[in-house]
């Protein structure tokens, strides 16, 4: 069991050691201590660099000290002549004499204890990215207000996350823009726009400082975007690298600031708003549009009339219009509707009369009504021709959609009466 | 008809026959009959027949008959009580509504209604046709057509007639403008024919037409000058009432 504190004696101590003799002592005390070692006799033959005999002193596979000859306490009140502070709980001792020992040498006395290691300071490695405080037999980090420690108990890192901006237009900055950003932290936002709008966002290439990329061109810390079809970035570096103003294409971005545990870097902030996604510009034939522009977006509602002589198949009530709402998916509502020749259908038969079947019923055709000759007559001589309307109804000059009547010849016999009367 | 010969119906397609209380009277249009009130005075509903040139009864009961609708007598007509004594035929007009159209062909079509312009006066001396299934010298009624060709005179011929029946006194029987006399050289309506039209042949706006002039009304002696009703005073009314009731009539 490693204990707090020892004495460690040459061979024969106060005796003259043996002639070759090697013996080695492993000390250990409790985790979390440093050793202190110090020597309060020392006899050991003298030899240049204690080639021959000596005490040595080992930890970690450094050697931390190799002692020989004979010493004395410079320091009246103290008896130590030599001492070793290691920063670790374990050593090694080692006492080696070889053949030659013609004097008599009595060798050392050694002692430890275990002392506290300050690993705060007592590490070339800083253990903690804050504030590090000491304590026997450990260390703990802590953290400014506003930033917590990480599950590796030595880095702090800021809660910079969750911020969900729906707003159309807004700024986003980095946490402490413009002071330098806190290392070691991801920082996750979101922009979450209405459908139907695209999140367009503008950096200035002065408000962007982030640690630049190493010397692979791997960004240490970095500014990413991300929709559900595109990824913008990774950026860093200082001035903003990538376009001015991004179009996303997208009504949600997710932004991800993400920092390693070096920089000191100011960080970045951007401008974005929404902008309505654009419906596209496609008049169908004989359609009109109002209003008139020229670009439709997202919530535009256009009134959608049929020319003259054509009519909305698949629409509403109103067969010669309709109206389109500009939807969030960039396409119209009654996207399906179109504008077709009216058809006036088959004309009405007339009494005494027959109808000349037009080639076709669409706007525009014409036919013909015709009595049946000698003994009917049109009514209004300019009665015969009809055309097809606009309205879908087959329209005379005169009479409007009234049909034209066939009336009987009067004061005309098929056969003259003739007679010998005289 | 006295005086006359037999007719093709396709010479007179106005020509309408009156089955019961044999009369005639001349289509003028789809729906309306002309005819004199004395005809139709007594009978609001007359079986009619048109394109006929015989009137047997076995034709007359496969040809499809008009009925009428309804009966317009001149409002101005003077009813009595005994019409064999009547003496008074003025106003002796009437128009019939048909139930149905009556399809035109070349023994079947209207008369003329004349017009009010002066194309259409009639002067004593204008040659009329009539025409009807009546009276001949020889007969109280025919089975074949007949038709006559006859001129207007004045009214003083009318008046002038002397009855062969001694117990009728010309001089109560009453004449009006609103009658014509026409007749002469034994050509002359008769029983039978009343109703039928007395038409004119005319050239108006370069197409020659035959127009109803007058309703064969009555006369005091067949064979001689008969009256007329003076259809010329009566056109408003009859375009009036035609229009008027244009439309079928609600039960």
């Amino acid at each position: 069991e490693p204990t707090l504190h020892g004495e460690i004696l040459s061979p024969n101590y106060p005796q003259a050691y043996p002639n070759d003799v090697k013996q080695t002592w492993d000390v250990e005390v409790p985790e979390g201590f440093g050793i202190h070692l110090y020597f309060t006799h020392l006899d050991i033959e003298l030899s240049e660099n204690c080639l021959y005999d000596s005490v040595k002193i080992v930890s970690g596979g450094i050697e931390e000290g190799k002692l020989c000859g004979q010493r004395t306490s410079k320091n009246p009140k103290s008896p130590i002549i030599e001492e070793f502070h290691i920063p670790y709980n374990k050593l090694q001792v080692t006492f080696t004499s070889d053949f030659s020992n013609e004097e008599r040498y009595t060798g050392f006395a050694a002692y430890y204890v275990a002392v506290d290691v300050n690993e705060c300071t007592d590490f070339a490695d800083v253990p903690c990215s804050h504030f590090c405080n000491n304590f026997i037999g450990g260390y703990f980090c802590s953290c400014p207000p506003e930033y917590f420690l990480h599950d590796d108990k030595r880095n702090c890192g800021v809660n910079c996350s969750g911020d969900v901006f729906t707003t159309l237009i807004g700024e986003i900055a980095s946490p402490n823009y413009p002071e330098a950003y806190p290392e070691n932290s991801r920082c996750e936002y979101q922009i979450q726009l209405e459908e139907g709008f695209q999140v367009v966002m503008t950096l200035k290439r002065e408000d962007f400082d982030v640690e630049p990329a190493d010397s692979e061109g791997n960004c240490r810390d970095s500014l990413e975007f991300v929709t559900r079809r595109q990824r913008f970035g990774p950026y860093c570096g200082n001035g903003f690298p990538g376009p001015l103003t991004i179009e996303t294409k997208s009504n949600t971005v997710d932004i991800i600031f993400q920092t390693d545990l070096t920089g000191q870097n100011k960080g970045w902030k951007l401008r974005y708003h929404g902008d309505p996604i654009p419906c596209p510009k496609e008049v169908p034939a004989n359609t009109i549009w109002e209003p008139e522009k020229p670009k439709y977006v997202f919530k535009d509602v256009v009134k959608i009339t049929c020319l003259e002589g054509f009519e909305i198949v698949e629409g509403g009530s109103d067969p010669m219009s309709l109206y389109s709402t500009c939807l969030s998916n960039g396409m119209w509502s009654n996207s399906k509707a179109r504008c077709q020749p009216v058809d006036c259908g088959e004309p009405e038969p007339i009494r005494n009369g027959k109808v000349q079947m037009p080639a076709e019923t669409l706007f525009g055709s014409v036919f013909r009504y015709t009595c049946e000759e000698p003994y009917y007559y049109m009514e209004h001589e300019e009665s015969a021709e009809y055309r097809c309307s606009g309205n879908g109804s087959w329209v005379n000059e005169v009479l409007g959609t009234e049909l034209p009547k066939c009336v009987p010849v009067c004061g005309v016999p098929s056969k003259p009466f003739t007679t010998s009367q005289r | 008809i006295f005086g006359g010969s037999i007719a093709d119906i396709a010479s007179f397609p106005w020509q309408v026959f009156f089955h019961s209380e044999r009369a005639g009277g001349a289509l003028i249009d789809e729906y309306w009959v002309l005819t004199a009130a004395h005809v139709v005075e007594r009978n609001y509903h007359p079986t009619m027949y048109t394109g006929l040139n015989l009137t047997k009864s076995s034709l007359l009961a496969k040809t499809h008959s008009l009925a009428a609708e309804s009966v317009f007598i001149h409002p101005d007509w003077q009813r009595v009580d005994d019409p064999s004594m009547r003496t008074n035929f003025d106003n002796d007009i009437a128009l019939i509504r048909l139930k149905q159209p009556v399809k035109m062909g070349p023994a079947v079509s209207p008369i003329c209604l004349p017009g009010a312009s002066l194309n259409y006066s009639l002067s004593v001396g204008d040659l009329g046709m009539i025409s009807g299934w009546g009276k001949t010298e020889k007969r109280d009624w025919v089975v074949q057509l007949r038709g006559a060709v006859l001129p207007v005179t004045a009214l003083e011929m009318c008046q002038g007639v002397r009855p062969k029946n001694p117990k009728l006194d010309p001089k109560s029987y009453i004449f009006t403008e609103n009658m014509f006399c026409a007749g002469g050289s034994g050509v002359d309506s008769c029983q039978g024919d009343s109703g039928g039209a007395f038409v004119v042949k005319r050239l108006i706006e370069n197409r020659s037409k035959f127009y109803v002039f007058g309703v064969v009304s009555w006369g005091i002696e067949c064979g001689t000058y008969g009256v007329y009703t003076k259809v010329q005073n009566y056109v408003e009314w009859i375009r009036r009432t035609m229009k008027e009731y244009s439309t079928p009539l609600q039960d």
